[in-house]
């Protein structure tokens, strides 16, 4: 499901925002 | 993670994007974030996307602080 696919690529794109916001805030790498 | 740190975390970055303090991003202030943040404007493009569920070009901060709930649950279950 062509669908399903991009969901899960977004999530990933989410994850590493998120991840890059919280290492900005705590300094950590 | 309490709930309050979620909701404190989640207006410091909604704040990172907001820098006029609008109360909304758009997409032009997510892709700003590049200079910042180790993404790309297109990989950022991408996030305004999923984060705008609606799709009015407009990114609240309820919208917003869905989309870091929904990563923080994700995180969770991994």
């Amino acid at each position: 499901d062509p669908n399903m696919k991009a969901g899960a690529a977004n999530e990933g794109v989410l994850a590493n925002f998120f991840n890059s916001l919280l290492s900005k805030k705590t300094g950590a790498p | 993670v309490g709930q309050n740190t979620i909701v404190e975390k989640t207006h410091e970055f909604f704040q990172m994007c907001d820098l006029e303090d609008k109360g909304f991003i758009t997409r032009r202030d997510m892709q700003r974030l590049n200079t910042e943040l180790p993404l790309s404007a297109e990989e950022l493009e991408n996030v305004f996307d999923t984060l705008d569920s609606d799709g009015n070009e407009y990114l609240t901060l309820e919208e917003f602080s869905s989309g870091f709930i929904e990563f923080l649950s994700g995180q969770e279950i991994s």
